[in-house]
């Protein structure tokens, strides 16, 4: 159960932002997170988003909410946030 | 920097054609540990105000402000205790290469005396705009902090990206946060030049390997600090390391770390590991340790100097006090003084700068290919110096490892210093060429570049894949004659060919596209690559073609012959001539190699082809190797 409920930090990205006009990638991406958390508050789940030259948002996810989103036709890619180095 | 631009032909002040105009409405990107915004290199004194297109903000936290010059901060690096939310470098290295790709020239600048100069960036009329992703904190960059500087930093309307950051090894494009970045800057005409990686010699280490981002491998230039040891019989040994401490040529007893401890076994006591060197048996000496690592160890148990040990001594770091790096021979030298000596004693001396013949070689540290995720894509796919750069640093942090002192200007060594001298060449390139997009700009790049032999260097045995195209050349690239153009739609076709299809496809292009038949049969190696590579079966024949198309960027019309270069290789190139009536016309030919079969232990064979037409060269080269 404490597996289950694990989160870590998850890159969730969608591609190009939509070019219609209307679309508010912000709204989109807390729909989709209180739709796989289903907690209406995504506060403490968004770590940030990504709404000006692509679309995406980072959050912190169990391993069920990462696939479940992993899966949803707007999805392209999720995968953790890692540690890079300076070279 | 203060040698590199020399070394590589673009001289100071009015000795390089520079077109100001445009260089001063140039931004260069830096994603990055921050930067030092008090310092000289990123002075906004003489600059007018941003360029008109520029769509970004200063928010670089609370005592940080921006100027004409660095015109933009943002920081994405998680709030932790003890550290200020800040744009601020805490770590050195976001000044250092935010000033070799544009800082200011600024005049008499040295380490502690060593290697004085004037330290520029390759376009110090340009502006910067930093994006801090990197802290101590967190000991390195977030990726989810990458992004979102990728995502600010395209809608801020930068002109270049420049990012000296990476992982151990390749990953698959989804889940690479600086390929994902890249893809989207490249689909907005801006290029980034990405850091090959510190993983050298060992071939399959370079960690950026999208054919969108342009990879960048290390070298040495023509400068090389170095220390000499004095033995008490006279006899002197020279070794590598940056040392400005001065002992003044006083000799001191020499001790073995093996020799020095009363707790380890000899071993770890070799190596003087932490915890091992007894500070009653090395205070006051200088201790010889079998690697650099430790040498703060010796330090903190009373040591005045160390003498070190390291295979890859071609190149020179800081220490926190007097330490020389020798090289195996010259170490044992030391080593059997000692054995056949009473009371050995030596003299550690303050470093000084010779003129290096030997350059560029390929440096040891430098990450190699092959791709591990586009096996028919070469990378790294430039060269640029990285060793020993002295470059603009942060106060904030330490010039090495348990060094008490604290500079603005400091020598730093690896692929992260390369990449910001290409992202310079790169930006003084588009001043010239403004409309150029990120792959004409890399394509000039990289088929004007020196060539370098694997002959030069016992780190070299990887040639194309150690060094790519080979040097970068500013003057050369800003005449390359043919480009090989790749667009978004290309890169969109080259996708289809790695089966991204549908969903994924259709997700990342942003607009309905989707493979046809024929794009999703095409070859990664038929991308317009300025390079051609192909991975085949070992031990068996192989004949295999590259298609390309060059767009003329000459005087208006040229005749172009083919010519190939290089070893074992049979290459046939069809048409072997050219004719480019008109600027921006464009030709396409194809080359075909073929050959007996590569022993499994003969890594690779290759050539080059170079188109010319008596004015220019256009050299790429040919790469086919065989994996067990």
């Amino acid at each position: 159960a404490e597996n289950e409920q694990y989160k870590q930090v998850y890159i969730v990205y969608m591609g190009a932002l939509p070019a219609r006009v209307d679309y508010m990638p912000m709204s989109h991406h807390a729909s989709i997170l209180q739709d796989v958390t289903g907690e209406s508050s995504i506060e403490d789940r968004l770590v940030r988003n990504y709404k000006r030259s692509f679309n995406g948002f980072a959050a912190w996810l169990t391993e069920s909410e990462r696939e479940i989103l992993a899966s949803m036709d707007e999805v392209v890619s999720v995968f953790p946030s890692k540690i890079l180095k300076l070279q | 920097t203060t040698t590199s631009w020399n070394f590589m032909g673009l001289k100071e002040g009015k000795r390089t054609k520079r077109n100001n105009l445009v260089e001063s409405d140039t931004i260069i990107g830096v994603i990055d540990s921050g930067i030092y915004p008090e310092s000289d290199s990123f002075s906004g004194k003489g600059f007018g105000p941003p360029p008109k297109k520029w769509r970004g903000v200063c928010k670089g936290g609370r005592n940080f402000t921006c100027n004409n010059k660095l015109i933009g901060a943002r920081y994405y690096t998680p709030k932790l205790e003890g550290f200020a939310e800040s744009a601020r470098d805490n770590m050195g290295h976001g000044s250092h290469t935010a000033s070799t790709a544009a800082g200011n020239a600024v005049k008499h600048v040295s380490f502690y005396g060593l290697g004085n100069g004037t330290v520029r960036g390759g376009v110090p009329a340009a502006r910067i705009a930093v994006y801090k992703v990197c802290d101590p904190g967190v000991n390195g960059c977030t990726t989810d902090g990458i992004l979102a500087a990728f995502d600010d930093a395209i809608a801020d309307k930068v002109d270049l990206i420049t990012i000296s950051i990476g992982g151990d090894n390749g990953s698959p494009f989804e889940a690479d946060p600086i390929a994902i970045g890249a893809f989207h800057a490249m689909a907005k005409g801006i290029l980034t030049i990405n850091s090959a990686g510190n993983s050298g010699p060992q071939s399959s280490t370079v960690a950026s390997i999208a054919p969108w981002i342009f990879t960048v491998a290390a070298s040495n230039t023509n400068r090389a600090f170095v220390t000499k040891v004095v033995l008490g019989n006279g006899k002197t040994v020279v070794g590598r390391s940056v040392n400005s401490f001065e002992l003044n040529g006083r000799k001191h007893p020499l001790v073995y770390g093996q020799s020095a401890s009363s707790s380890c076994g000899d071993a770890s006591a070799r190596f003087c590991s932490p915890g091992c060197l007894d500070s009653k048996l090395v205070k006051g000496k200088i201790v010889l340790c079998d690697s650099p690592q430790n040498a703060d160890v010796a330090q903190a148990m009373g040591a005045v100097a160390s003498i070190a040990k390291s295979r890859n001594g071609d190149v020179a770091s800081i220490f926190s006090f007097p330490v020389s790096v020798l090289s195996e021979d010259e170490y044992n030298t030391v080593l059997s003084y000692m054995n056949s000596t009473k009371n050995p004693k030596a003299a550690v001396l303050k470093s000084e700068t010779i003129f290096n013949q030997k350059a560029p070689v390929v440096a040891s540290y430098s990450s190699r290919g092959p791709n591990t995720i586009i096996p028919d894509i070469l990378k790294p796919d430039i060269t640029a110096p990285g060793s020993e750069i002295l470059a603009a640093y942060s106060p904030d942090a330490p010039p090495s490892k348990s060094d008490t002192r604290r500079v603005k200007y400091s020598v730093d060594t690896g692929t992260s210093m390369s990449c910001p001298h290409v992202a310079g060449v790169a930006a003084y390139l588009k001043t010239f060429h403004p409309s150029w997009s990120p792959s004409m700009i890399q394509s000039a790049i990289m088929t004007t570049a020196w060539p370098m032999s694997a002959s030069t260097s016992p780190f070299n045995e990887m040639a194309e894949f150690a060094y790519g195209a080979g040097h970068v050349d500013p003057i050369a690239a800003v005449h390359p004659g043919l480009v090989y153009e790749a667009t978004k739609s290309d890169h969109i076709a080259f996708l289809c060919g790695l089966n991204y299809t549908g969903k994924n496809l259709r997700l990342i292009s942003g607009d309905s596209s989707s493979c046809t038949k024929e794009q999703t049969k095409s070859l990664p190696r038929n991308l317009n690559y300025p390079s051609m590579t192909a991975q085949v079966s070992a031990a068996e024949p192989f004949k295999l073609t590259f298609h390309r198309t060059v767009t003329n960027v000459g005087m208006g019309n040229g005749t172009y012959k083919a010519k190939v270069v290089g070893s074992k290789l049979k290459v046939k190139v069809f048409p072997e001539v050219l004719f480019l009536k008109s600027l921006h016309m464009k030709k396409s030919f194809t080359v075909t190699v073929s050959g007996k079969g590569l022993e499994a232990d003969q890594k690779f064979v290759s050539a080059h082809l170079i188109w010319s037409d008596g004015v220019h060269s256009v050299r790429s080269p040919i790469v086919v190797y065989a994996t067990n």
